[in-house]
């Protein structure tokens, strides 16, 4: 995935069965970001894998005062790249048989 | 503590923590 400055990790073990899942997300490189980003840490929070948008979690996290508006394409792409790895790799680890 | 609880309006509830320096220093 593109280094877009911003980390999105898993929070939690895979189980590859459950829907929401909690992610990790912190910002590495600040410089990639365009507005001033305040050093808040990591921002823990829970995902769902089907029914939620990675822009709309984007938006919620600049409506909570974590990132400036001009940062919600950035970090909701980072959240995407991740969520997409997620559902990647829980294909992959479907039984090949059925 | 060093986390802190903030519950956006629309109900979705994000935990602020340490950043994770181990991870940090992979790259």
């Amino acid at each position: 995935a593109e280094d877009t400055g911003v980390r999105v990790e898993l929070n939690e073990e895979d189980d590859g069965k459950k829907s929401s899942i909690a992610l990790k997300l912190w910002v590495e490189d600040p410089k990639k970001l365009k507005g001033k980003y305040k050093d808040t840490g990591a921002i823990e929070f829970t995902f769902d894998l089907v029914s939620e948008v990675p822009e709309v979690v984007a938006q919620e996290m600049v409506e909570s005062g974590f990132f400036l508006d001009c940062d919600v394409k950035i970090v909701g792409k980072s959240i995407r790249d991740r969520v997409a790895l997620i559902k990647w790799r829980r294909e992959r680890t479907v039984s090949p048989g059925n | 503590s060093a986390t802190a609880q903030v519950v956006h309006s629309a109900g979705r509830r994000f935990i602020v923590s340490p950043v994770p320096e181990a991870r940090l220093k992979e790259q």
